[in-house]
């Protein structure tokens, strides 16, 4: 089971759609996959069909019980998900000094069965408890950012971050950037593209997620970008960014 | 001294980039502004040029001492900034619980001597007691939002945490919603409109804010786009903005 947050303090990147993306791109191949959404706005759990009954993945984290019991089906072929709701906002008072409070999801994930191959957390831009439990959770973070001098200022910050929890929370945290909302044409891309690939060759993935109007689409008609459609660039780019995945399982 | 808070939960829809173009709309035409950065990231604070020398805001609203001791000029003419730092990411922590924590700002506020004819606060996308403060503070908040599904989802549950606010600490709070990075030729674009000038009459600016890659090239510069490109749609857009702004001073 392969544990990997989609996380970013700059918001608007690309966290959900490639958390949702990904998680489809993965099913198509066979793979069995579970979403955590720990963003309280739910983006993800919306845009996979969910009508959350109660209080979702909060009631794991915060109040009682086994994150299996928050886990449902969602109306994408081969995907689960322990959904998020607005109880999540609460998180971080709740856990405030708790003993233990930065690694509660790594040991619920711990006592989880093992019927997903891939565990992809969805997060808010955010430096919270629930960030950093999906850290220190992790096996690896995807770190989607846009081509935009404000993106990229803000990633450079986060890697430090991400640093600091390496050291003490999760060594064998790996870590994987990746373009997303991408305008080819555009020249700041290029040039910052340019400079993404000189600071970071190892951790940089070489697949692009072009900008591409079928993924704003799909997410209204609660179906991922393979259902929705299967021959766009956005489909084509994230099974791109799957199959990296596999074949670079050292780099994430 | 109008105070305009710019806010919304969903991540990167243009918060900073409307808080820093709309100050310098508003400076082109001789008024003062003072941008208030509540936001860790420091986006609108680097975009600006400035270099912070010690904690910047974080000082007078969780340490001591007067909001207007961590006042600077900026970069940009007639614009200055009480700049943001990552020690605002603590912020939450520290003013836990303390009696009148929600309304710190506010009290800082009205301290200020009458220098500016405009505040701006730019937001980070988090539900936390310095959002909680620029709004419990401002005169207006002004909501910008994409024309995308994921996007429309989050401003409505967000209008409701406004009307929460408005009931329990600000009853005179003000909203209004700007459409930002517009494409305007996307379908997706054009039924989202439709949908959001029928749903919001009297609060959705006539004024929408096109995508234009000028925007995303301004911050590199540390010009605001008045500076940068006088003559660019996104210039055009944000002077058209700070217009209407005025005309319609009961909107905001
Ligand atoms: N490759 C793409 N092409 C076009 N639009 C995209 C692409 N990826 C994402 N978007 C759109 O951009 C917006 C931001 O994407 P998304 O919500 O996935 O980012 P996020 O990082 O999760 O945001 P937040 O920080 O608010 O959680 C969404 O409305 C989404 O539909
Ligand atoms: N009208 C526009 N046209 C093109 N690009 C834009 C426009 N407005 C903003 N951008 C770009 O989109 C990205 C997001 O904008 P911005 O950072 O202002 O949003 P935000 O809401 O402040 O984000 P966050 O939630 O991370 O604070 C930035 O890289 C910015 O340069
Ligand atoms: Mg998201
Ligand atoms: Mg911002």
């Amino acid at each position: 089971m392969k544990i990997i947050t989609i996380a970013n303090l700059k918001g608007g990147v690309g966290k959900t759609t490639t958390t949702v993306s990904l998680a489809a791109a993965l099913a198509e191949r066979g793979e069995k996959v579970l979403i955590l959404d720990l963003d309280p706005k739910a983006n993800a759990t919306d845009w996979t069909g969910l009508k959350v009954a109660e209080r979702g993945i909060f009631t794991p984290l915060c109040e009682y019980g086994k994150l299996q019991d928050s886990i449902q089906p969602t109306s994408l072929q081969g995907v689960d998900i322990a959904p998020a709701t607005e109880w999540l906002s609460n998180a971080g008072q709740i856990l405030q000094g708790k003993e233990g409070a930065q690694t509660l999801l790594k040991r619920r994930l711990k006592k989880l069965p093992p019927h997903w191959s891939w565990v992809l957390i969805d997060t808010a831009p955010a430096l919270d408890i629930l960030l950093i439990n999906a850290l220190a959770a992790a096996d690896g973070v995807l770190i989607p950012t846009e081509a935009h001098m404000l993106a990229i200022e803000v990633l450079v910050k986060f890697l430090r971050t991400i640093r600091l929890v390496r050291t003490r929370l999760n060594p064998h945290l790996r870590e994987g950037i990746v373009l997303c909302r991408a305008e080819l044409r555009a020249r700041h891309t290029q040039e910052l593209l340019t400079r993404l690939k000189a600071k970071f060759p190892t951790t940089l993935f070489a697949t692009l997620i072009r900008y591409n109007t079928r993924l704003i689409e799909a997410p209204s008609f609660r179906q991922s970008i393979m259902q929705y459609a299967a021959n766009s660039t956005g489909a084509q780019d994230y099974r791109a960014l799957a199959e990296e995945l596999f074949k670079q399982r050292g780099l994430l």
